[in-house]
């Protein structure tokens, strides 16, 4: 306490605090309205996908991996999108989804292996209960169907049968929602007979390829969306969990966003937990922002990704000295399925040089998978650490939670939770 | 590209106001 008078840019924070509980507590932020949903860690005490499977947890190693996979992927669509000779050459393969080899490289996705928060959200008449990934950074929103033509890996809750829904039909290849799908997954449609045939390939080779349908999405009792255009898949495969598929979040006109946007006027805002052993909430629609402060979204270089400008970083309240042009150069976009911030090399280092400096009384500890500014606790139950400040376009800052800043290698040790890109210009 | 994970927007509030072109951070959204 004495020592967080005299400097008051830091946090003391207990070192369990960084480590998620054995048991769920839930949220009681402010946020809530007809069309709150419940959001939770795909490996935490929240998640009946972890309660009764404990021992599917993956290791911390494991997911930075996939987080790896997943932010090159990132780039290796924008570097993709920015190219209209390879677009174009993409689209006139028009069996290539059918063929799995022929599809691999020629559209880099998303790698899901990271995207580790879900929501439970109905489908169909009667409604039927589904865990979807919910993913700021894609767009086509698409669950497991019966009967399953090639293949379905195992999900919590029972598979979507399109046959037990009323309200469930195929849209046919002809019509201009089938031909949506090029932007929206970045593959073009097939046909089966005349039904309109999606394909969606993300960059760690996970796939779901099946129906494009629609049916009615139940957000809550009173917001009920009849029509709503989603994946039926028949052929699912990868790093998907236990969940039964994903909600799209991004900008495309087939996102769970712009379909909605008559209700909610392509207005959402969600909070996540400090740890995987607590809840947080995903909003549709204008609700109170309470003290929200708000940053300009930059002009998009992609059709799905949210765009935003970081202008500087602090470190214990002071201001790093890294040029504004660093993060113009790359260009920065806002996350939900990604872990860890990605930076810039050159304000990442010197991130990292500013927070030892400040955490020179801690011992270093071995780099850890992506992680390489790590500490030594041993002997600590309670830390200090230098506050994080982002500042955004339109001088808007932002305070990082302690939980934002380190992440727990285990009970005694904990890196900063930050990476580097491999070049300024990623 | 730099990517803002979801790592640093724990507890925050984020709004995202795409018709208006804005996104909002909060503090102790949950």
């Amino acid at each position: 306490g004495k020592a967080n008078s005299q400097l008051p840019h830091l946090h003391t924070l207990q070192i369990s605090s960084l480590l998620p509980a054995s048991v769920c507590s839930h949220s009681t932020g402010s946020s809530k309205t007809q069309s709150t949903l419940k959001v939770f860690h795909r490996h935490g005490p929240c998640s009946k996908h972890t309660r009764q499977n404990p021992t599917t947890k993956p290791l911390l190693a494991d997911l930075l991996s996939y987080d790896q996979s997943r932010a090159k992927s990132i780039q290796a669509r924008l570097n993709f999108n920015s190219n209209t000779d390879n677009i174009k050459t993409t689209t006139l393969n028009k069996n290539k989804f059918i063929d799995r080899k022929a599809n691999l490289p020629v559209q880099p996705g998303i790698s899901l292996g990271s995207g580790n928060y879900l929501v439970t959200i109905g489908l169909g008449t009667p409604t039927k209960t589904l865990s979807l990934i919910f993913d700021t950074g894609s767009d086509l929103t698409w669950t497991q169907c019966e009967p399953c033509a090639r293949s379905c890996y195992t999900q919590k809750d029972p598979i979507f049968n399109p046959a037990s829904s009323s309200s469930y039909s195929n849209i046919s290849c002809s019509s201009s929602q089938c031909s949506q799908l090029t932007s929206a997954t970045g593959n073009d449609p097939a046909c089966s007979s005349t039904t309109c045939v999606y394909g969606i390939q993300y960059g760690d080779q996970s796939f779901s390829k099946g129906f494009f349908s629609k049916d009615k999405l139940t957000i809550s009792p009173t917001d009920v969306f009849p029509g709503f255009l989603f994946g039926c898949g028949q052929d699912n495969q990868g790093l998907f969990g236990r969940t039964s598929g994903l909600l799209g979040l991004g900008r495309d006109p087939l996102s769970v966003v712009s379909q909605t946007a008559a209700k909610y006027g392509r207005y959402f805002s969600y909070c996540l937990p400090s740890t995987s052993s607590s809840t947080g909430h995903l909003t549709f629609g204008k609700s109170s922002a309470g003290n929200a402060k708000f940053t300009p979204f930059a002009s998009s270089q992609g059709a799905s990704f949210y765009f935003i400008e970081i202008t500087s970083i602090y470190i214990g309240g002071r201001q790093l000295s890294i040029s504004e042009t660093i993060f113009k150069n790359s260009g920065t976009i806002i996350d939900s399925g990604t872990v860890i911030t990605r930076l810039p090399p050159t304000a990442y280092s010197t991130m990292s040089a500013a927070f030892k400096q400040l955490m020179k009384k801690y011992p270093s500890a071995p780099a850890y998978s992506i992680l390489d500014t790590c500490f030594d606790f041993s002997g600590y139950t309670s830390v200090s650490i230098p506050t994080v400040t982002f500042e955004f376009g339109g001088g808007v800052k932002v305070d990082l939670h302690p939980n934002g800043i380190l992440v727990a290698i285990g009970k005694t040790q904990a890196c900063l939770a930050f990476a580097g890109n491999g070049d300024d210009t990623d | 590209v730099g990517i803002f994970g979801n790592t640093q927007q724990k507890t925050l509030e984020v709004v995202y106001d795409v018709a208006g072109g804005k996104l909002g951070f909060g503090a102790g959204g949950c």
